[in-house]
């Protein structure tokens, strides 16, 4: 008893415009649709993905291309038929351009009719439901009902990228908690040729459906297509918030939509197969069509957009909401983030407004850090912790990342039990992902082989610094063997931009239209200029040269009539400030840090640095010298008035006197000047003048003392005589001066000068000679003690023993 | 319990340099059929052949495999079957 009433015409937008603004649709479970209707009262979900505000906006999807990769579409179907596509759809495991599904008594083939009902199930057509992009136009691609192979997921990936805008896939390897697989050779190339040049070069959307294996214990790190940096990730939440049973958590998610949870929950309304309706369609399939139709609102918002400004501005607008999980966390960046739900719920109200007046992001720089290849041993019950400075390749501005996008990181571990290895990362701004978690029925022993493992939980944070990686290893008790793992090497991969994604240096051309009345064309936003750019533009221009840059790589003057040129360096007489902008040194300046005459480093020609002020003058002041090596005026040495060097003085200031190359303070005579207490100090008592402290340090003795070796006296002591001498003055100086060394004591010089002599020695005409009765004669008499005597050796006690008879003789 | 042995298919994906016409020629040297560019992936080939096992854990042995010492055969690949789940 169904009765299709005509379909809406493009023609009739009036009569949609009116059937917005009451939002009201003929559709048969319009109604029931309650994740679209979440803001009124009667239905139970808190947070609304905002579609209906999208809606009012005047955005349905209208000229954006969806495909269903999945077992096939009903293209037939009532509540498709207007808005099937097929140019994007083909069959890949029949090898033909039908994609109509394989019928069978289960029904097996009915997930991609279900998936593409979500995104674009005509409007008002009293049939089912209402698509979320109801004017889009949707394929499907016949890819699952056969044999998958690589080649069969390449091609699936890869049909038609000029046309389709966005490939939404609902499947996966295994989430049986124990696969690790992803994309081979040929699907990995679909997927880089995809952004690199799918929709005319903006890059193809590809949105995945994370991983379903909650009550498995999985985690989707270990599912290669929504670990990449390519795809969307889609996590699920049930109506009340709450986590759906199916969920598994991973920080490679990006975002959520609303689909089934407990038995309770409603489910997703949708076409089925057979011209169906269905109120059953669950899991995370159900979010992945929705996130792609919200994203086709987005891009007929603006069809410019690429795949990193989609995922930009889905980070920027979805929100926690009244989504329950136990880690929800703000990074660095200020963005909400967890591992259940990625950036949280996604609003398409304000994903059209952000596309509206969105500028493109910066180019997409790649940072590949070193490996650390050292191997580290993951005993049981351990952590291994490793630190890595990431530097953010600075030294590669084509490749210099410093705000970031996604992180990946590459890992190759040995392990006897792959589940039992749970994996966190920290970035340098503190914010924890958990790149792995234990995997209770993984036994495998294959470790990870360069496993890519991806978080965006760092969005928009600083590249540079430290990330430390974490391996756990929490041996269950299915574990047999005691054998340690290894962590073999590890890398960061870093994507990001150079410059902030956000930046208003980029080109000011706004872009937004007044989407009520006009309808954005492609001839409004085309770029005029498609030559080649300067090497000094960053992220595209509107002519050759490096004026025409929309943003610089480098640095760029402003001129006063409000251009500017980029440039590499700032010229002479610049500097560069935060914003990389160059300004004027001070005139006399040639290079420097600032506008400020204090703030020069070198000066122009016929000018020197002063040291201490970082000014430039045209001749040093006093108490400075000019380095001639540096061109530096810097300071003399303390107390110089002018100097030559660092270490010789020429002139003292007052005060102080030129005592070789150094100027010290003059002390009054009876003082000295103490280098240590800066001071002049007292000499001792008896120097009249000194060079120091202490009766010995005396140059000069005070009156009624006498000179003896440096100290003054007021009597020679025993072994010195009393001299006097005439100065050159004139003046008589007595001073004590040491005996000749045969005499005890003595009145003068010389050995005949003695007054007494040593024990053993008889004083005899002014001499000192041994006194000693000699008893028999030596064996040594002779020549031995000839020299004896010779040598004055004779005042030995055993010398003169031995040659008793000689050292008696006179002489 | 799902089969953990690799399964490998009749189907190549081949990369061949020169054209559509060089990649039939050498198809039909080795008895291979081209099925054509796979996707939008550039000078990369689907070849199907249809005198080897459909599905065996065995990779595929015969004079076909001779068609990896053309010149022009950069890089050929015999499919695996992937186990792939709807979620």
């Amino acid at each position: 008893d169904y009765k299709p009433s005509p379909p809406l015409s493009l023609s009739s937008s009036a009569q949609l415009s009116q059937a917005q603004s009451n939002i009201f649709y003929n559709d048969a479970k319009w109604s029931s649709m309650w994740y679209i209707h979440c803001s009124d009262d009667v239905h139970n979900c808190q947070s609304d993905m905002n579609i209906m505000g999208a809606w009012k906006r005047g955005y349905t999807g209208k000229d954006v291309v969806v495909t269903i990769l999945d077992d096939g579409i009903e293209r037939n179907h009532p509540d498709l038929l207007q808005n099937y596509d097929p140019q994007a759809s083909f069959d890949v495991n029949g090898n033909d351009m039908d994609p109509m599904p394989r019928y069978d008594a289960t029904n097996e083939n009915k997930h991609g009719t279900r998936c593409a009902g979500e995104v674009a199930a005509a409007a008002n057509n009293s049939h089912c439901i209402v698509g979320i992009a109801y004017n889009a136009r949707i394929g499907g691609v016949r890819m699952l009902d056969g044999d998958v192979t690589d080649m069969v997921e390449a091609k699936s990936l890869s049909l038609q990228p000029q046309h389709i805008d966005i490939y939404s896939a609902s499947w996966g390897p295994d989430d049986d908690g124990k696969t690790v697989d992803g994309p081979a050779s040929l699907a990995r190339q679909a997927f880089e040729n995809g952004i690199r040049m799918g929709r005319k070069g903006r890059g193809s959307i590809f949105v995945w459906a994370s991983g379903n294996g909650g009550r498995s214990r999985d985690h989707c790190s270990c599912d290669g297509y929504t670990n990449s940096i390519y795809t969307i990730s889609i996590s699920s939440t049930a109506e009340s918030g709450r986590k759906p049973w199916y969920l598994e958590e991973c920080s490679s998610t990006l975002t959520t939509t609303y689909s089934s949870g407990e038995n309770y929950d409603r489910k997703i309304i949708t076409t089925d197969l057979r011209h169906r309706c269905t109120d059953s369609h669950t899991g995370t399939s159900a979010s992945a069509p929705m996130a792609a139709a919200i994203i086709a609102l987005a891009l007929e918002a603006n069809p410019l957009l690429s795949w990193r400004d989609v995922q930009h501005i889905i980070v920027k607008t979805s929100r926690a909401g009244h989504l329950s999980a136990p880690d929800w966390k703000s990074n660095a960046a200020g963005y909400n983030v967890s591992h259940l739900y990625g950036f949280g719920l996604m609003d398409a109200e304000a994903m059209v407004k952000e596309a509206e007046r969105w500028r493109q992001v910066p180019a997409q720089h790649v940072c590949v850090e070193s490996a650390d290849r050292q191997i580290r041993t993951i005993r049981p019950e351990h952590v291994v912790r490793s630190v890595y400075k990431a530097t953010g390749c600075t030294d590669n501005p084509n490749h210099h990342v410093i705000y970031l996008e996604h992180v990946v990181v590459r890992i190759t571990i040995t392990h006897p039990r792959r589940g039992d290895l749970s994996i966190n990362l920290t970035s340098p701004s503190g914010t924890k992902s958990q790149l792995l978690a234990n995997r209770l029925f993984d036994h495998s022993m294959e470790g990870f082989k360069n496993w890519e493992f991806m978080t965006t939980h760092c969005w928009g944070e600083k590249a540079a610094g430290d990330w430390v990686l974490e391996i756990y290893d929490s041996p269950s008790q299915l574990r047999s063997q005691k054998v340690p793992g290894k962590l073999k090497e590890w890398s960061l991969v870093l994507y990001g931009t150079s410059v902030h994604p956000y930046s208003s240096l980029r080109n000011d051309k706004p872009r937004s239209t007044d989407t009520l009345t006009l309808t954005p064309t492609e001839e409004e936003f085309t770029e005029e200029y498609n030559g080649p750019c300067d090497a000094e533009c960053n992220d595209g221009c509107e002519g050759p040269g490096p004026h025409h840059c929309i943003n610089c790589l480098n640095y760029f003057l402003k001129f006063k009539n409000n251009t500017r040129t980029c440039v590499s360096e700032c010229p002479s007489g610049f500097f560069h400030d935060d914003r990389k902008r160059c300004k004027k040194c001070s005139s006399s300046c040639e290079t420097c840090i600032g506008s400020r005459s204090d703030q020069c480093t070198t000066c122009r020609a016929g000018h020197h640095l002063n040291e201490g002020t970082h000014t430039c003058v045209a001749s040093c002041a006093d108490s400075f010298y000019l380095d001639y090596d540096f061109n530096i005026c810097r300071k003399c040495p303390e107390n110089c008035k002018k100097c030559n060097s660092s270490n010789v003085c020429t002139e003292c200031n007052p005060g102080m006197s030129l005592q070789g190359n150094r100027c010290q303070l003059t002390c009054d005579p009876g003082t000295y000047y103490n280098g240590h207490r800066r001071t002049c100090e007292h000499c001792h008592r008896t120097c009249a003048t000194c060079a120091g402290t202490g009766a010995e340090a005396c140059t000069k003795c005070a009156e009624g003392y006498l000179m003896e070796d440096w100290r003054c006296v007021l009597t020679c002591s025993t072994g010195y005589y009393l001299s006097e001498q005439t100065s050159d003055n004139g003046h008589m100086q007595k001073s004590c001066k040491m005996c000749d060394h045969s005499c005890y004591e003595c009145l003068g010089p010389g050995e005949r000068n003695c007054s007494s002599c040593v024990s053993g020695y008889n004083l005899e005409a002014g001499a000192c000679v041994v006194s000693t009765i000699c008893k028999d004669e030596s064996w040594a008499e002779g020549s031995f003690c000839v020299l004896v005597k010779r040598n004055n050796l004779c005042q030995r006690r055993v010398l003169q023993q031995l040659c008793c008879r000689t050292c008696s003789q006179k002489g | 319990p799902p089969c953990k042995a690799r399964i490998y298919t009749n189907h190549w994906a081949v990369r061949i340099a020169g054209g559509t016409e060089v990649a039939e020629r050498i198809a039909e040297k080795y008895g291979y059929r081209n099925m054509g560019q796979i996707g939008d992936l550039k000078d990369h080939y689907h070849f199907y052949h249809s005198r080897t096992i459909k599905r065996s854990t065995l990779y595929s042995r015969g004079r076909h495999n001779f068609i990896s010492m053309e010149p022009k055969v950069e890089w050929i690949q015999q499919q695996v079957v992937k186990r792939r789940i709807k979620r």
